[in-house]
């Protein structure tokens, strides 16, 4: 019987060798099977992209550039299909788009490009590839990575869609201002939401399970400031164009209402460390579209002030609010024509888009930002729990 | 002194969308 001498890592050189015919095996066990919530899965974030990369560089020490394409092609095939598999699972998403950025990090960090090797320790200089150059397969990996963005943003977007217009602008919080309805729209005032009814909790409760789940996945930070702040702007101009569409949420009392909603969003980004991502920017017309719900609108002076400060509103969008602006009580005027037309004429020279409503798909364009890792491959061990027994540790 | 690097052999790969047609004549040719 073959005695089990457990070696030390320095005997290791952080490569993993398969017999050729395992290919398919691997794929399904690391990629098509792989359950995100695995124990093993989570102790190193990435942990599956760093498996692929250290099979990768024992193809390529082989010098087998055979088994490197084919390596890769499975690979990204093997990511699309569970995607299409499992297209609506935010876990899943996250967990690929991940593991794919982390592949394509290391793709690059063990490229041998010096622009890329800065921070590596001298060993990890050493596990570099030797053989091939992989650049056009990392550009079909930002590619793919981009695809996985676009579909993760898409999910965020159905998750979001129903809460939104309820707990950004239907239900209300405040104390003392649910009862200032705008003449008419009275209706029974309840603290408590209704069974089903989102609340800005609701919304709140969302935003943290999938900053938690991406950060689980060991997500680059970069990456999650640009998906907040999607998420952001899906929540801003879904909202916004509600608001543009529905007499009954456009008062003082909604502008005070959403106030208060978008500042608790924006407390959600300084706990979160968010600030810096531009995700409060996306808000920016909500804001002011609330603001203007709020302020003075009968003199000259008013009209200047609303010019200035709606900066991030168009002309329509303006227009649009005071035409919709509804008085809470009988003791407040509605907005005159001749206000509404003071303003028009103050904006003509603006240039900006005749359109009323927000383009709420609007997918801001996603980079990933190099981000080496000072992991050591050669310390890497992989969980008996994975299946991946088949691989052997070189 | 640093060592220079061995030039690599670049692979060349297919484009993201000629993967998917390679792909999908693969799933067509397999019962």
């Amino acid at each position: 019987r073959p005695v089990n001498i457990p070696r030390k890592e320095k005997d290791f050189q952080g490569m993993l060798e398969y017999k050729k015919d395992d290919e398919l095996k691997l794929i399904k066990n690391l990629i098509l099977e792989l359950k995100p919530r695995g124990v093993a899965v989570n102790l190193i974030p990435g942990l599956p992209a760093y498996i692929l990369f250290m099979c990768v560089r024992h193809a390529d020490y082989i010098n087998d550039d055979q088994r490197v394409r084919s390596l890769l092609t499975s690979t990204i095939n093997g990511i699309k299909k569970i995607l299409k598999k499992r297209s609506d699972d935010f876990e899943i998403v996250s967990f690929w788009l991940s593991n794919t950025c982390r592949f394509l990090h290391c793709l690059k960090q063990y490229s041998g490009e010096e622009a890329f090797m800065k921070h590596n320790t001298p060993r990890q200089n050493d596990h570099c590839l030797r053989n091939f150059d992989l650049a056009e397969y990392r550009q079909v990996i930002s590619d793919l990575a981009i695809q996985i963005y676009q579909q993760l943003t898409k999910v965020m977007e159905n998750v979001l869609q129903p809460m939104i217009v309820s707990g950004m602008l239907e239900h209300e919080t405040i104390q003392g201002v649910s009862g200032l309805k705008p003449t008419g729209l009275r209706k029974r005032t309840s603290s408590v939401a209704d069974e089903g009814t989102y609340t800005l909790d609701s919304i709140v409760r969302q935003l943290n399970n999938f900053h938690s789940t991406m950060c689980q996945h060991g997500m680059d930070p970069e990456l999650i400031k640009q998906i907040v702040k999607q998420m952001f702007y899906i929540i801003g101009s879904v909202t916004l164009n509600n608001l543009l569409l529905r007499k009954d949420m456009c008062s003082w009392s909604k502008g005070m209402q959403i106030r208060y909603n978008v500042s608790q969003l924006e407390e959600w980004l300084r706990d979160k460390n968010l600030q810096t991502s531009g995700a409060k920017e996306t808000l920016e017309p909500l804001i002011q579209a609330a603001q203007l719900l709020q302020v003075k609108k009968k003199t000259d002076e008013d009209a200047e002030a609303i010019c200035s400060m709606c900066s991030a509103l168009t002309t329509a969008q303006i227009v649009k609010v005071l035409n919709l602006y509804t008085p809470v009580n009988e003791f407040e005027e509605r907005v005159t024509a001749s206000f509404i037309r003071t303003i028009q004429v103050r904006l003509q020279n603006r240039k900006d888009s005749p359109q009323l409503l927000m383009d709420a798909k609007h997918i801001f364009p996603v980079t990933f930002p190099f981000n080496p890792s000072s992991l050591a491959l050669e310390s890497i061990q992989i969980p008996s729990s994975m299946n991946l027994g088949f691989l052997l540790r070189v | 002194s640093t060592q220079r690097p061995r030039p690599r052999v670049l692979l060349k790969a297919p484009t993201l969308a000629e993967m998917d047609e390679m792909n999908i004549s693969e799933e067509e040719e397999s019962p």
